[in-house]
């Protein structure tokens, strides 16, 4: 069993329900079935530790109940920094127990369908409220098996009556609280106290100065690299998380992360991450790098002719304006001058240079409803294309080329987290200055 | 290399930094991942999920990070222990 390292002080535990499943979604789960189910849920830990769990109750509207631990079905973001993310994936979380005012707190994710032993269609509540009840004691995730602390769903665990924690599990909650010589009670008790509600959570105020440069956009390059969105300006880049969060609102310095660039460097024109071997390619000019996780490779830099790019009009490429790899295909596609090389990387060998494949370059203008002399373009979520110019993304849906509608979106918004600009009026088509702009009654 | 592969590399890190077999970027550092890195965090996790070792994204890896789970971490605060190991043994 593994710990946390954190416990309560106490062994007089109070729990309350703050929202249950909706009945659209957990339809055989009425609220008093949910209050038993969790009830269970607490006893099987006191069982074998000399803890007592006492419910309390919420007040008439519903809303103001405390407790140590407090019970809530939440959607997608719920303001704990940990949003749920829809049917599947994560079914719930604890916080660990301490002083905080959300220790003990015990969120399911109400777009599951709970049941009470239900079929493997759904997700047995009381399973998952032991093993997030021990979270809430104090316990982390086990690798044992049996353990309720897997961190995996098990499915159900059958006549939760006579459930029994492993020995794993017991083993860990007396760690923490000791054994149980006497019998629990049974965490009923007639005066429910009420206590208040918790007040709202308040945003933290930050202040940014290199506000202005993140939010209004013009980045140099764009990269997907080891699953992180990489966004270079100048001397500098930001990283956005696949969470879509920024790992810093400052930006770095790209000469103290990406070791082996000229000490001048003030702009890279593409970057992309090769998948055969994950270095990563940066191009600069008439150059191009080939890094090793954060150091250059020896070798490097090589001039751009070993890409073996011709323009039609017979001229060699002297600079790449954007790279990426499509994952529709896995292919690499170099862009420079309105025109397109595509490559197959996977047929690359050591020490070989990598031509363009026949029948290219081709005219940008194939990439319908995009921007022709992008900024630079990576794949990200489901395989999708997303071209980035100016302040504005558009995203080509996977494998899409020709889709009739691309619509621009914020960069600085979506991506950066800046604030959205406000709202103003649709401006005027400067062709038709006095023609009406509305697309629904035309 | 498929659109589905590419995705999956994508999901996978985001999946092992999620549940702390990856450590989080340093805000102050902000180092990246190397691919050795990379390969040892799914070697982690395999261990953990009772998979055979083989530090790469096979199919039952996969399999294992599409599974219903606790969206807690597994591995919490591997780099203050780290951290902590490493101050320790500059004292010494």
């Amino acid at each position: 069993y593994a710990l946390s390292g954190l416990k309560w002080h106490k062994t007089d535990l109070t729990w309350s329900v703050h929202s249950y499943p909706s009945p659209s979604q957990s339809p055989n789960l009425p609220d008093i079935l949910v209050d038993n189910i969790l009830r269970s849920a607490f006893k099987a830990w006191s069982n074998v530790a000399p803890l007592n769990f006492r419910h309390v109750a919420t007040d008439s509207g519903g809303t103001a109940a405390g407790g140590d631990i407090r019970v809530s079905f939440n959607r997608l973001f719920h303001d704990d920094g940990y949003p749920f993310d829809g049917q599947g994936g994560t079914l719930a979380h604890a916080f660990f127990p301490g002083s905080a005012e959300v220790a003990g707190d015990t969120h399911f994710d109400d777009q599951e369908v709970w049941s009470y032993g239900g079929d493997s269609s759904s997700t047995d509540l009381f399973a998952v409220a032991v093993h997030e009840f021990g979270h809430a004691l104090g316990l982390s995730h086990s690798s044992s098996d049996p353990s309720i602390m897997k961190p995996y769903y098990q499915g159900g665990v059958g006549d939760i009556v006579n459930f029994q924690l492993a020995v794993d599990d017991k083993l860990a909650i007396q760690q923490l609280y000791g054994v149980r010589d006497t019998a629990p009670s049974d965490g009923g008790d007639p005066h429910l106290p009420r206590l208040p509600s918790p007040p709202p959570p308040r945003p933290t105020q930050l202040s940014d100065p290199s506000f202005n440069e993140r939010c209004q956009g013009g980045f140099d390059a764009v990269a997907n690299i080891r699953g992180e969105v990489f966004f270079f300006k100048g001397a500098q880049f930001w990283r956005t998380k696949r969470d879509g969060s920024l790992v810093s609102n400052r930006p770095a310095q790209i000469q103290n992360f990406w070791m082996g660039l000229p000490p001048q460097t003030n702009k890279i024109d593409a970057v992309y991450e090769r998948k055969s071997d994950s270095h990563i390619i940066f191009f600069i000019e008439s150059q191009y790098w080939v890094f090793k996780d954060t150091e250059a490779m020896s070798g490097y830099p090589r001039p751009l002719s070993d890409w073996g790019m011709m323009r039609r009009n017979g001229q060699p490429v002297d600079k790449v304006e954007a790279a990426f790899i499509w994952a529709h295909n896995g292919k690499t596609y170099l862009f420079s001058g309105g025109e397109f090389w595509r490559f197959d990387e996977s047929q690359k060998r050591q020490g070989v240079h990598i031509q363009p494949e026949s029948g290219y370059p081709r005219d940008n203008s194939l990439w319908a409803g995009v921007p022709s002399h992008m900024d630079d373009i990576i794949s990200w979520g489901e395989g999708d294309a997303y071209f980035f110019k100016d302040n504005f993304y558009w995203v080509l849906k996977n494998g899409g080329l020709n889709q009739e509608v691309v619509t621009p979106q914020s960069t600085a918004v979506d991506w950066l987290r800046c604030p959205a600009p406000p709202a103003e009026p649709t401006p005027v088509d400067p062709r038709f200055p006095k023609q009406c702009n509305c697309e629904l009654n035309r | 290399i498929t659109s589905a592969q590419s995705d999956q590399y994508s999901k996978a890190m985001d999946w092992l930094g999620r549940y702390g077999y990856l450590p989080p970027p340093d805000p102050r550092t902000g180092n990246l991942h190397t691919k050795e890195g990379i390969e040892q965090a799914i070697r982690v996790m395999q261990r953990f999920g009772g998979l055979q070792e083989t530090g790469v994204l096979d199919s039952e890896t996969i399999r294992l990070m599409s599974a219903r789970r606790c969206s807690l971490p597994d591995i919490i605060g591997s780099e203050d222990r780290l951290r902590r190991k490493r101050r320790r043994r500059r004292k010494r």
